[in-house]
Formats: C-alpha cells, sequence, structure tokens
C-alpha cells in the first residue's frame, strides 16, 4: 500500500459519501443518473466476488464490503425510498447502458490473463468501471443542474482513478516486474473520459461561480 | 505478460 493507493481509495469512498449524504440530508437524487449508480453495483459485484475465496488483508476486506453495501443504500434510495424516489428524473437518464455492458463483456472474453469465469467477470468490471460514469455525465448535459455535492461527487470519483494512475506509476518503479496493461489502460481511459468534467469544474472553482456545462 | 500476482488492490 502506498499513499497515492490509500489517498485514491479515501477520495473513491468520501465521493460515495457525499453522494449518500447529498441523498439523505437533501432527500433528493435530482440530477444524479441511477444507471450509474447500478453500473457500479455491477463493477463492485463482478470485481469483488474473491470476497468468498481469498483474504488479502482486513482493510481490503473492509472497504470491499463498504462500497458494496454503500452501493446497494444509494439504488434502494433511488429506487424505493417514497420520497427520494419522486425526485429522479426518469425520463433524462435514458443511457441505453446494454451499449456500454455488452461491448465490455465481450472484450473481457477477448483480451484477459485467464480465461475462468472470475478473472473474465474481474476484467469485464475493470472495463466497465472506465465507462460507468457516461449515464452520469450524459445526465448532466441534459439537465445542465450540476448542484453543488453532485459535482463534487463526479469530481471526486474522477479524481480517484487519477490518484491510481499515480500509484501504479509508483508501483512500477518500486517494485521489480510490476505490470497490469489491462487496468493500466482501462485506468487511463476512464481518467480521459473525465477530462471534459473536470475542464469546466476547475473553471467554475476558479472563478468561485457555479458550475455550468456549455449548451 | 502481466504480473499474475494476487489483486490487492481495490
Amino acid at each position: 500500500m502506498n499513499i497515492f493507493r490509500l489517498a485514491g481509495d479515501m477520495t473513491h469512498l468520501l465521493s460515495i459519501i457525499v453522494l449518500l449524504l447529498k441523498i439523505q440530508a437533501t432527500k433528493s437524487c435530482a440530477g444524479v443518473s441511477l444507471k450509474t449508480q447500478e453500473l457500479y453495483a455491477v463493477v463492485f459485484v463482478t470485481r469483488y466476488l474473491d470476497l468468498f475465496y481469498s483474504f488479502i488483508s482486513l482493510y481490503n476486506t473492509v472497504m470491499k464490503i463498504i462500497f458494496l453495501l454503500t452501493a446497494f443504500t444509494i439504488i434502494w434510495y433511488m429506487r424505493k425510498h417514497k420520497v427520494v424516489c419522486q425526485t429522479y428524473d426518469k425520463e433524462q437518464d435514458t443511457f441505453r447502458v446494454l451499449f456500454l455492458i455488452v461491448p465490455c463483456f465481450v472484450l473481457a472474453l477477448l483480451v484477459n490473463h485467464e480465461m475462468s469465469v472470475t478473472e473474465v467477470l474481474w476484467t469485464f468490471s475493470i472495463y466497465l468501471e472506465a465507462v460507468a460514469i457516461l449515464p452520469q455525465l450524459v445526465l448532466l448535459q441534459r439537465t445542465k443542474n450540476v448542484d453543488n455535492l453532485t459535482g463534487n461527487y463526479i469530481f471526486m470519483l474522477g479524481s480517484y482513478r487519477a490518484l491510481y494512475l499515480v500509484n501504479w506509476v509508483y508501483r512500477y518503479f518500486t517494485e521489480l516486474g510490476y505490470r497490469q496493461w489491462i487496468v493500466w489502460v482501462s485506468g487511463t481511459v476512464q481518467t480521459c473520459v473525465y477530462l471534459d468534467f473536470f475542464y469546466y469544474y476547475v473553471q467554475a472553482w476558479r472563478n468561485n461561480e457555479r458550475m455550468k456545462l456549455p449548451g | 505478460d502481466d504480473t499474475k500476482e494476487v489483486k490487492d488492490e481495490l
């Protein structure tokens, strides 16, 4: 564990906490894409199957359980909570997620470390996470309302993987022979997907104004 | 090929 990876994990955890707080405090999920939340739940389920058969560390196990529990809690709020679910803009959150899931799964079948069920599912989760934010970014473009907390949520969610990129560079130079091409390429694509959002987020922050996305 | 090391990252 290095400081970059720890910072990445904490940023990831914080992003989820911010989203949960937004939903619980404001009793509203306006501007939040349920599709992205469901894609992330799929990412966590397919990636953390090893919870059942391999123990890495207490930290690793606890974090995986927290990510799984919070992901399903957010989905429960957006689908079932009587007040919150009325604030979900269903007609705007229409991204065809199958166009993300199917290509990622096919790619996981073609490019992976080993043709086993858990390895293919794990690889699928790596590819899917790279594009899971797309429904959320599309929803922002459509609804234009980037409220502060949702903006912070997306910013931190993008930042965590950028910190992981630094972690991979660090590990490459400090751990002899350490290589993870699949994760590195996917993580780079994932971070690039956020670049446009980062640009407008930082601009709004520097001008100390509410974030607005172009027409 | 990639380090088939244990998946220690989240």
